[in-house]
């Protein structure tokens, strides 16, 4: 089994920070698997609109809302739809962005009008 | 392309012209003014040239419509930035106006300048977010400078077929802009 940092799991839900050799670890994770590092994703895809509120609360287990989510980043984001965290997926979160929500469900005060 | 909810836009007549200003407090120090402002120049220009508005930088900040300026952590907004990379900038849809960039970031306007491994490009960042200002949201399309991802030292600044007719849906084409350009760009894009 791979030992995972925990402190890569302590960034805020913007980032996404995992050693490239840790990345092939989470490729089986599915429905039920429990795991550390997962709540991070789950976390990151709450503070972009992919998966609603876990009541501020992350576990470690891959969910089916979670599962949801990671089909809607892939769609949304033009990657292969596999509901896993595979590696393009997770290369894909590593990457720098913006800090707009990509849904039109989270972060409403970022569409306000000025009156 | 998409947009946000409600397709908010700049509802004035067209064409109109936007005033923009940069924060006199929260600027950054590793980039000159002037080139600060030449990389949002350029930004802006190439919304400009598509559809039938113009923005114009304003002397008084207060009154600008579009009001920029470089933060950082928490600034108010209840969305606080992150430090290095993570979520390099965010903006506000119509009429808001407001364009945060992270100042944590190593901003750049020239990698051969810039040898930093984590250095990004203003350029980009700023003409993506400006994409925000006019009320589009991310798009799909990986080569749309609305894609909401940018790698450090890479520059996807030029706005693609997928920005242009997202843009242009809101606000009409620029007069003068080449709608030939955009038939070739689309027949090429098919044939590739």
């Amino acid at each position: 089994r791979t030992i995972l940092d925990h402190q890569a799991f302590t960034q805020p839900a913007t980032k996404i920070a995992i050693k490239n050799h840790n990345i092939q670890s989470f490729i089986n994770a599915g429905i039920g698997t429990k795991m550390l590092g997962i709540a991070q994703f789950k976390r990151y895809l709450t503070r972009f609109g992919y998966i609603p509120m876990y009541n501020n609360t992350f576990t470690d287990e891959f969910d089916d809302k979670f599962e949801v989510g990671l089909i809607r980043y892939q769609q949304r984001l033009g990657l292969q739809v596999t509901g896993k965290l595979d590696s393009n997926t997770v290369s894909q979160m590593m990457i720098p962005r913006c800090g707009v929500s990509d849904t039109t469900t989270h972060n409403n005060h970022h569409h306000i009008t000025k009156h | 392309f998409m947009y946000f909810p409600g397709k908010p836009r700049w509802s004035r007549p067209m064409p109109r012209t936007l005033t923009y200003a940069f924060s006199p407090v929260n600027m950054i120090h590793s980039l000159s003014m002037l080139e600060i402002r030449e990389a949002f120049q350029r930004a802006f220009f190439k919304w400009a040239s598509v559809i039938p508005v113009s923005f114009v930088e304003a002397e008084d900040y207060g009154f600008a419509e579009i009001k920029i300026g470089f933060y950082i952590g928490d600034h108010g907004d209840g969305e606080p930035f992150d430090g290095v990379l993570g979520v390099l900038a965010h903006s506000f849809s119509p009429e808001s106006g407001r364009l945060h960039l992270d100042a944590a970031e190593t901003w750049a306007v020239d990698f051969g300048v810039t040898k930093s491994e984590m250095a990004v490009d203003l350029e980009s960042v700023a003409t993506h977010e400006i994409g925000h200002i006019l009320g589009l949201s991310h798009s799909s399309v990986k080569e749309a400078v609305m894609y909401p991802s940018l790698r450090p030292r890479d520059k996807r600044a030029n706005l693609n077929i997928d920005d242009i007719k997202g843009v242009q849906s809101l606000y009409g084409s620029n007069p003068k802009f080449r709608s030939g350009w955009l038939l070739e760009s689309d027949l090429s894009a098919n044939q590739g």
